[in-house]
């Protein structure tokens, strides 16, 4: 564990945080798609297998059951919740990512490091997650308006990608750690996706100015 | 060796 991986977790973990907060307080979830929700609730699902199979720490194990069972409450609440539904923007959020979900999965029977079932499941969460975002950056261009935490909850979920790839980069000097190549590859794809979206954000930030994004 | 496809990273 190094400090630029440990700054990805936390940030990664902050931004589920906003996200709940924003559903919890607000009592409302718009501007969030469940789309992408519904695809971060696949990934950790088949990407955590190895929760019943193999132990790795302690900090691993509750990390795993903390991004599974919050993305699962996420998803519930965008569907079922009596209050919290109602602000869906379904007409906005009309990605079709079960065409991502088809993709990512023939991509992983092809390309994986071993015919397994734990690792093409592992692969193909790894493909999937570097696109998930997809569906919610669709949405928050359609909307044009970005409310201040939701902006903050894309902000974060991009701050931990770009420290994972720091992360990697140090692993590699530090102990000759080479990451598997389908995490680097996916994990560059995944940060070159917010790049748009941080330049807007830190300009509506140096302007102390609402985010928005052109449409 | 048992690390080989062990994933420590989240």
């Amino acid at each position: 564990m190094n400090v630029f991986r440990f700054a990805g977790d936390m940030t990664h973990l902050i931004s589920i945080l906003v996200l709940l907060l924003k559903i919890y307080t607000t009592k409302s979830c718009s501007g969030i798609s469940l789309k992408t929700q519904e695809l971060y609730a696949v990934v950790f699902v088949t990407r955590y297998l190895d929760l019943v199979t193999d132990f790795i720490s302690v900090y691993n194990t509750v990390m795993k059951v903390v991004f599974i069972s919050s993305s699962l409450a996420i998803v519930w609440c965008i569907r079922r919740h009596k209050v919290v539904r109602r602000s869906y923007d379904k007409e906005l959020d009309t990605f079709r990512h079960w065409l991502l979900v088809g993709a990512c999965a023939v991509l992983a029977l092809v390309v994986h490091e071993k015919f397994s079932f734990q690792e093409v499941c592992w692969a193909f969460s790894i493909y999937l997650e570097a696109v998930a975002i997809l569906p919610q950056l669709v949405l928050l261009q359609r909307s044009g308006n970005v409310d201040n935490l939701t902006g903050q909850y894309v902000f974060f979920l991009g701050a931990y990608r770009a420290f994972y790839i720091l992360n990697w980069i140090y692993r590699y000097y530090s102990e000759q750690h080479f990451t598997r190549w389908i995490s680097c590859v996916s994990g560059i794809v995944q940060t070159a996706l917010y790049a748009d979206f941080f330049y807007y954000y830190f300009i509506s930030w140096k302007n102390n100015s609402k985010l928005q994004l052109p449409a | 060796p048992l690390g080989n496809l062990l994933h420590d990273e989240l």
